[in-house]
């Protein structure tokens, strides 16, 4: 469902170039948990927002469901971000001025839903994430692991088929964390595929397979 | 050198009140090597806050080398800040417009420190958190774990005599983690007082303590 080919994603900085990725190719199938790992600075988040389409790469080709996102127009990679994919960031990125609740309910309003479903749906991800007495709540007014959670529903409110997490427990506690890892175990056993990065090897465990990135490539 | 007496700070949310701190009464002495740890929420940001005098507590007292830190004017709050204290924040709080170099160097522009010198010693200082090669780079042009180390070059620059660290290692893999609490445990070695807050068994067995807080008070 996810296939990259020869990917690079260079940054230009003044006469200096940044070969965040370098050549990657991989495939991921449809239902798969996998865990991305690897030393920081070595290209996960750049490949998670290549996957997300969040950006587009310098060259090489990136698939989702088998269709090729570069050429493709702004509406058609607007719809696999806000139908396809769930992405929880990893510095959060929520809304400042609005609360828990309405950030949860933002990817709702792309899918046309009615506001009283569209609540009834993020307070039922927000209680997913034990975060059912904090909804009222503004990001700065809510703890780091807070936040990190009210990012997780906000990726996990439109049942996604894809769902992509950059570092989603590096803020939590183990026990929070652990439940974090239950509940990605759950839709994962729904049939959505789950790929996350992570520098946390009791997470990685949870996820049946490892794809290790370094320099902006992956390791065999 | 620090010292909490019944501190609780409460925040007032509509007709609900959230006790992040409900009374934390703790000594920590000069040249300790002190982790705080505790579930998601329990209070551990909001203690480092109140410590590092970027906050002021609803009751109880907060000492500073011995002085009261309640009703202290503005000016004495911001020599702590600036010149007693380094505070390594839970989400980097690094100034979006300027690079890298220019953020470490801030801290050292309050000390009334000339430029050349001010840039020695912010070179000096990513190095030392392995980030010689991205000085020019802006916050947005970083990794997560690269803009962490940031913020600990910024937080070490001034060579403060207490440094607080808001989970400091939380973005890096654990080889980068490792060279971080390396990096502490060297300036615990000279004389500093180190406190940090961390969800990292590892990190938090480098330190010769460990404090644990739940639901704004601390365990025994
Ligand atoms: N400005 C605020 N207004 C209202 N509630 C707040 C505010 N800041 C913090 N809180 C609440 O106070 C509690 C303690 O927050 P704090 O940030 O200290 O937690 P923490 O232990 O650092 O958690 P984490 O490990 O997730 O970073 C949380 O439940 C949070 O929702
Ligand atoms: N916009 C940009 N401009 C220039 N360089 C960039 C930009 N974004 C990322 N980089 C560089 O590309 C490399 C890869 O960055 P990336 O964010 O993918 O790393 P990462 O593996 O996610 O690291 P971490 O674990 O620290 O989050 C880094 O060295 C970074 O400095
Ligand atoms: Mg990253
Ligand atoms: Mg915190």
């Amino acid at each position: 469902v996810i296939s990259l080919y020869d990917v690079r994603r260079y940054f230009v900085m003044g006469d200096f170039i940044v070969k965040a990725l370098n050549g990657v190719t991989v495939s991921i199938e449809r239902g798969e948990f996998t865990a991305i790992m690897g030393p920081s600075g070595s290209g996960k988040s750049t490949m998670m927002n290549l996957i997300g389409c969040l950006d587009t790469p310098t060259g090489g080709i990136v698939q989702i469901d088998g269709e090729g996102t570069v050429g493709m127009s702004e509406a058609e990679l607007a719809f696999i971000r806000n139908q396809k994919v769930g992405f929880v960031f990893q510095q959060f990125n929520l809304l400042g001025k609005i609360n828990a609740l309405e950030n949860v309910m933002t990817p709702l309003l792309y899918a046309g839903i009615g506001v009283r479903e569209r609540k009834e749906k993020a307070i039922a991800a927000l209680e997913r994430v034990g975060l059912g007495d904090r909804m009222k709540h503004r990001p700065n007014e809510l703890s780091g692991g807070q936040k990190q959670r009210v990012a997780i529903a906000r990726a996990l409110v439109n049942n996604p088929s894809i769902l992509l997490a950059d570092e989603p427990t590096g803020a939590l506690d183990s026990n929070t964390g652990r439940q974090i890892m239950e509940l990605f175990e759950e839709l994962n056993s729904e049939g959505r595929t789950v790929v996350l990065v992570t520098h946390d090897h009791d997470v990685a465990m949870h996820c049946r397979r490892q794809i290790r990135v370094r320099d902006g490539r992956l390791e065999e």
